[in-house]
C-alpha cells in the first residue's frame, strides 16, 4: 500500500549482512519485516492511540518518529498539513505564503502490531480562516516504509487531487524512522536529565540528581538517593552524566524501577510493566518538552484544518447564541436521556465548539495554552459578560433567546412576564410559579430529590464516578471540598452531578431537609463544566473551579455536601439561605448568574 | 455551572434508572423535585 512514493518498494530485500553482525538499523528493519508478515492478512486493526492503552510486548511494534518536512505546491498560499493515523490526527503550524511550504513538524506515534499503520497526509490551503481547502493528500504504509532498506529516511510523496485521484497537485517530503530502543532509552535519559539539569552542563550534581529522584515519586528510592548516586556515578567524578543516568535507569529497570510516577503528567506508573512505562514516558516527554511541533487532539484531518481553535466553552458565544449554539450544518448532538418522556433526546451544540473544546481540554497542548493565559481570559470574559448581561441593553436579547430555545423554555411556568425583566441576567435567574416543579414525596424527608433542572450523573461511589465519568487525574473528595471542610465522612460516599445548560432554569434547590451547617467559598478558575472537560484526564474542572461548599446536616441522610461550581461565563454563585437555617427539601437554595 | 451532591457512604439508595444511565456514561435530563433516591437508614435499622 502507499502511493506516490518516490522510492521503489524493496520489501523483504535482504539486509547486507553478508555474514557479519547486522547493524542496529538492519536488526530493526528485520523486526518490522517479521511484524509485516505476522500482520499480513490480519486486516490491520482499529485501535486508537489517542488514549494509550496497555499493550503487550507482542503488540508493541515500536515508536515511529514522523516528520512532515515541507512540500512543493502548484501555487502560492499559506499551507498546513495534517497527519492522520487510526483515530488520531495531528496538524502542523501554518506556513508562510509560498509555493514551497516548510513545516519541519514532527510527531512520535506508537505503532502496534495489529494497529493502524496506514498514515494519511493531507495538505490544506489556509487563505481564509474559516474555510481551509484540502488541496492534496497521500497515504503511506508506515510498516512498509520502515522496512525499506535505504540510506535516507526521507520520502518524497506525490500529493493527489482529492477530486481526481489521477491528478498530482504537488509533492511532500516526509521523514519516517522507527526509534531504536537504545536510542529511545538514551533520548529518554537525556530528556529526564534536562528537567533537573539547572546549570545545563549535561551532568547532574547530587542535588540535581536528588530532585530527579523526588520527581520520580518513588518513596523507597528517595530514601537511598546517596546509594543510587554512587551507583550511577561509575567514574567517580562526583557528577552523573547522561550515559551514566541511562545506564542506571536501565539497570534499575531490570531490578526494580525507580520511576513510580511520570514526571511530566504525574500519572502513577505500574512498576512491573516497564514496556508501557517506557511508551508512556517517551510519548509524554515528547509532548512535555516542547519538542513536538505537531498539534494533536483531533479526530479527523478536516477538524484539524479548521481555522478556529479557541472557543473555550459552549458559553463563550452566549451573547450571540444565534450564531454560537448553532443548529446549522456544523451542529453536533449530545445524547441525553429524558427521564420524563423516557426517551433519548438530542441536544444541539455547535460542532466547532465541541471540537475546539476537545482540542483545548483534552490535550496537554491545549491545557498548556490554558496555563499560558487562557485562565485569565476565561475569568476576564466571564466578568465582562456579567457586566454586559446586567446592563439594561441586554434585555433586548431575551425574546431572541426564548425563540432560540422555544422547545425548552416554558413561558407559562415563569413567575413573572417577560416585560418584568430589566436585564438579561434577571431573566436568566427567573423564578418559576409555585408548583411548577412538583416535589416528589414532599412530606417524606427520607426521599431525596433532584436539586436542579439539569443533566444528571449519579454514582454509588466516588470510585465509580472516577471509573465512568470524572477523568481528571487530580480529582479527589478532599480536593473538591477543600481544606476547611472535614471530608472524611464523604470519602467513599455517593456522588451526584447536576450539570446546568444555558437554557435551564438556573436556580438550584435543596435535595434534602436539614440544617445548613456551613458555607465555604473556594476561589478558582472558570473552566467549562461540559463533559468534554470533565472527561479529560488533563483537566481537573471540579477541583480547580471556583465553588461554594455547603454542608447540610440531616436526620435521614447524615451529612450531605452540596457543592455549587461556577463555570465559564456563569461564575457568579448566590445563596438565598444562610448558615444555621433549617431547610426543607425542595426549598430554593440559590442561583447561578452571569459573571466572574 | 454544576451542582455536586455527596452523600455519606451507604446513606442513600439512588434510583436505579439514574444509576443505569450513568453506568452507560449517559446523562439523564431531570427537573427540580424529581425523586433522586431513598435514605438507607430505615433499611439499615430494619436489617439490624
Amino acid at each position: 500500500m502507499g502511493h506516490g512514493s518516490s522510492k521503489p518498494d524493496c520489501l523483504d530485500s535482504a539486509d547486507a549482512t553478508n555474514g557479519s553482525k547486522p547493524s542496529r538499523t538492519s536488526r530493526l528493519r528485520q523486526r518490522f519485516r517479521r511484524l509485516r508478515r505476522r500482520c499480513s492478512g490480519s486486516g490491520g486493526g482499529s485501535g486508537s492511540h489517542s488514549e494509550l492503552k496497555l499493550i503487550t510486548s507482542q503488540d508493541f511494534a515500536g515508536i515511529a518518529l514522523i516528520e512532515l518536512i515541507g512540500a512543493e505546491m502548484g501555487f502560492k498560499d499559506k499551507w498546513l498539513a495534517c497527519l492522520s493515523l487510526g483515530e488520531q490526527t495531528f496538524r502542523t503550524t501554518i506556513s508562510d505564503h509560498t509555493d514551497k511550504p516548510v513545516w519541519k513538524s514532527e510527531k512520535k506515534v506508537l505503532l502496534e502490531t495489529n494497529g493502524p499503520h496506514i498514515a494519511r497526509i493531507s495538505v490544506f490551503e489556509t487563505n481564509r480562516l474559516s474555510k481551509n481547502n484540502l488541496i492534496g493528500y497521500c497515504e503511506i504504509d508506515l510498516f512498509e516504509v520502515l522496512t525499506q532498506d535505504s540510506d535516507s529516511d526521507i520520502e518524497v510523496l506525490s500529493l493527489l487531487d482529492p477530486s481526481s485521484s489521477n491528478t498530482i497537485v504537488g509533492k511532500i517530503s516526509i521523514s519516517c524512522s522507527v526509534e531504536d530502543p537504545i536510542e529511545t532509552e538514551k533520548g529518554f535519559a537525556r530528556r529526564i536529565l534536562s528537567i533537573v539539569d539547572y546549570n545545563e552542563d549535561g551532568q547532574l550534581s547530587f542535588s540535581e540528581f536528588s530532585d530527579l529522584i523526588n520527581a520520580f515519586g518513588n518513596q523507597v528510592a528517595a530514601t537511598k538517593k546517596e546509594d543510587l548516586f554512587r551507583e550511577a556515578d561509575k567514574n567517580g567524578d562526583g557528577v552523573v552524566s547522561m550515559d551514566e543516568l541511562a545506564t542506571l535507569l536501565a539497570i534499575q529497570q531490570e531490578k526494580e524501577s525507580i520511576i513510580s510516577s511520570c514526571p511530566v503528567c504525574g500519572e502513577i506508573l505500574d512498576n512491573s510493566d516497564m514496556l508501557n512505562n517506557m511508551i508512556h514516558l517517551t510519548l509524554c516527554f515528547d509532548e512535555g518538552t516542547g519538542n513536538q511541533v505537531m498539534t494533536g487532539g483531533f479526530l479527523t484531518d478536516k477538524q484539524a484544518s479548521y481555522g478556529w481553535m479557541f472557543k473555550l466553552s459552549e458559553w463563550v458565544h452566549f451573547s450571540s447564541y444565534d450564531v454560537g449554539l448553532n443548529s446549522g450544518s456544523s451542529a453536533s448532538h449530545i445524547l441525553v436521556f429524558d427521564r420524563r418522556t423516557k426517551r433519548l433526546v438530542e441536544e444541539l451544540i455547535d460542532g466547532k465548539i465541541v471540537l475546539s473544546m476537545r482540542a483545548i481540554y483534552q490535550s496537554k497542548v491545549g491545557l498548556g495554552l490554558i496555563d499560558k493565559g487562557a485562565k485569565e481570559l476565561l475569568q476576564s470574559i466571564s466578568e465582562k459578560q456579567g457586566k454586559r448581561m446586567s446592563s439594561v441593553e441586554s434585555s433586548k436579547d431575551i425574546p431572541k433567546f426564548i425563540e432560540f430555545f422555544k422547545d425548552q423554555i416554558k413561558i407559562d411556568e415563569m413567575k413573572h412576564p417577560i416585560e418584568h425583566f430589566k436585564t438579561f441576567n434577571e431573566f436568566f435567574i427567573r423564578e418559576l410559579k409555585p408548583g411548577a416543579r412538583p416535589i416528589a414525596n414532599k412530606e417524606s424527608d427520607n426521599v431525596a430529590i433532584c436539586a436542579a433542572d439539569s443533566r444528571l450523573m449519579a454514582f454509588k461511589s466516588v470510585e465509580d464516578s472516577l471509573r465512568l465519568w470524572i477523568k481528571g487525574r487530580k480529582f479527589s473528595i478532599q480536593g473538591l471540598l477543600g481544606k476547611d471542610v472535614s471530608s472524611s465522612a464523604f470519602i467513599h460516599g455517593t456522588l451526584v452531578i447536576f450539570r446546568l445548560a444555558p437554557q435551564d432554569y438556573h436556580r438550584f434547590h435543596l435535595p434534602v431537609s436539614g440544617t445548613i451547617e456551613q458555607f465555604v467559598n473556594i476561589p478558582g478558575c472558570l473552566y467549562t463544566v461540559n463533559p468534554i472537560a470533565v472527561n479529560s484526564k488533563y483537566c481537573n474542572v471540579f477541583t480547580e473551579n471556583k465553588r461554594v461548599v455547603s454542608i447540610i446536616s440531616t436526620a435521614d441522610f447524615g451529612k450531605v455536601a452540596f457543592i455549587a461550581i461556577g463555570a465559564t461565563m456563569v461564575g457568579s454563585i448566590t445563596f438565598t439561605k444562610r448558615e444555621g437555617d433549617f431547610v426543607k427539601k425542595g426549598d430554593e437554595f440559590g442561583y447561578f448568574s452571569f459573571g466572574g | 455551572s454544576t451542582v455536586i451532591c455527596i452523600f455519606e457512604k451507604d446513606a442513600i439508595e439512588i434510583d436505579e434508572d439514574l444509576l443505569a444511565n450513568s453506568e452507560r456514561s449517559l446523562e439523564t435530563l431531570v427537573s427540580v423535585g424529581m425523586k433522586l433516591g431513598v435514605s438507607r437508614k430505615e433499611q439499615a435499622e430494619t436489617d439490624l
